[in-house]
């Protein structure tokens, strides 16, 4: 049980990412690519921006600072411009 | 701070916003205010104002809305997105939408309605997201703030300011025309005790005395009223006014005489006037009025006539059942024809020939007589 709890987190994870990403960051709609992009250099690069945008440290990966900040309410207009 | 590609702003000073609906979680008051309040935020810090309309197409039109509506830019239900806004521009630029799956409330205990709208209308005016965390641009919504000591952070101001500049001198103050000065001061009965006044009405925080050809101006800055031809200001106006008064959330004044009225918004003669006094609702047979008041809080506007007045709902834009009634019943102590009347820390202050009856509308009384002219320091 702990172990599919923890992979279904995982995925949430990942959806909200891919989500914020696209909406505030500029990040090109690719759902069937997001998975096996997650550890890319774009990807990494989009989720860096949006760290130092924030003011979190720019680790390139989902922790748990980022993933708090995601999930708090917020401005729908993006972070950055088109 | 950064601005919209293309840094849109808005190519005009005086701003129109409407409030196109409103959430159920709130009194209309309360979002009214919230929203005056967050217009106000960026107001002191630019020579931009803002006025009310109540119906057609606003620059900023403001609504609460669920899901899809309309934009294709749809909201998520509750929680993460609360709002969303249009950079400056014709049609839905400038406007600012409100996701009604919120619960939108006054404090901080829901999502405040303040706070939020005052970062959607930095966004209507042309700011982006900021990255500083202290900023109200930022892009996520900080519960913890003290609303009591809500301020911009320098970022907000130093980005409002790139677009728009600083405020004028005084920014509430009506800038006196290049082709005006204050007549010289032996040409203003302004001492005589026999003084009275035509009518007399604020104007974004001062108070205008009207008399025959001219005005007094009264700043409650300063101790000296100026001087003033009406026509120096306002070309179309008349002389020998009937009524004046301010109706402070449209950022209008409207002038009367005889069965005509007239609007002017700062130096702006407003178009489509003069109109007559009987599109407000007054009776076919009334010829002309003798002083008027709107008082903001209640969204009322008086007409005084004789002994008798009208009330003006400013909501519905409409005459309000029930009237005329008796000036006496309703102020009383106020028994003579009313010349003029304005408001001022929270009284009421009827003129009548050389008398001024300071009336307390809570106590319902007057509470002082004064000459006429006890503003002007003689």
């Amino acid at each position: 049980y702990p172990l599919h709890d923890s992979a279904r987190d995982d995925d949430a994870g990942m959806e909200l990412l891919q989500k914020y990403l696209e909406n505030y960051y500029g990040l090109a709609k690719d759902v069937k690519q997001f998975t096996k992009k997650k550890d890319s250099s774009p990807v990494v690069k989009k989720i860096q921006e949006m760290q130092k945008f924030l003011g979190l440290e720019m680790t390139g990966k989902l922790d748990s600072n980022t993933m708090e900040l995601m999930h708090k309410p917020r401005c729908g207009v993006p972070d950055v411009g088109g | 701070f950064t601005t919209f590609p293309g840094s849109p702003k808005w190519r005009k000073t005086h701003i129109t916003y409407r409030i196109v609906n409103y959430t159920p979680d709130l009194p209309r008051e309360s979002v009214d205010s919230a929203i005056e309040k967050a217009l106000k935020v960026w107001e002191e810090v630019t020579p931009l104002t803002f006025s009310r309309i109540s119906e057609g197409e606003a620059d900023i039109m403001i609504s609460f809305a669920v899901g899809e509506h309309g934009d294709f830019v749809p909201f998520d239900g509750p929680g993460t997105v609360l709002a969303h806004a249009y950079a400056p521009g014709p049609g839905i630029n400038g406007d600012a939408h409100f996701d009604d799956d919120e619960r939108w409330t006054e404090d901080v205990t829901g999502t405040n309605l303040f706070l939020v709208a005052a970062h959607e209308l930095g966004h209507s005016l042309g700011l982006f997201h900021s990255a500083k965390a202290e900023a109200l641009m930022y892009p996520v919504y900080k519960s913890s703030t003290d609303l009591s000591r809500f301020h911009l952070s320098q970022d907000d101001v130093d980005g409002i300011q790139s677009l728009y500049g600083t405020p004028t001198a005084s920014p509430d103050v009506l800038a006196v025309p290049t082709t005006s000065n204050p007549l010289e001061p032996e040409a203003s009965p302004m001492c005589s005790s026999t003084l009275s006044f035509d009518a007399v009405s604020t104007l974004r925080g001062e108070v205008l005395f009207f008399k025959d050809r001219h005005f007094w101006r009264k700043s409650l800055r300063t101790p000296e009223p100026g001087f003033y031809l009406i026509s120096s200001f306002w070309p179309s106006l008349p002389s020998n006014m009937d009524a004046a008064y301010e109706v402070t959330n449209r950022d209008i004044v409207f002038i009367f005489k005889g069965n005509q009225f007239w609007a002017i918004r700062g130096h702006e003669e407003l178009a489509g006037y003069p109109k007559s006094i009987h599109t407000l609702g007054l009776p076919a047979t009334l010829q002309k009025i003798d002083a008027a008041i709107s008082i903001k809080e209640k969204k009322k506007t008086y007409f005084f006539v004789e002994d008798k007045y009208w009330r003006f709902d400013e909501k519905k834009q409409s005459m309000e059942p029930g009237f005329p009634r008796k000036i006496a019943e309703d102020f009383p102590g106020v028994d003579s024809k009313v010349d003029a009347v304005f408001e001022a820390f929270g009284f009421l202050y009827f003129f009548s020939g050389s008398s001024q009856l300071e009336f307390d509308p809570n106590a319902k009384k007057v509470t002082h007589i004064l000459k006429s002219n006890s503003w002007f320091n003689c």
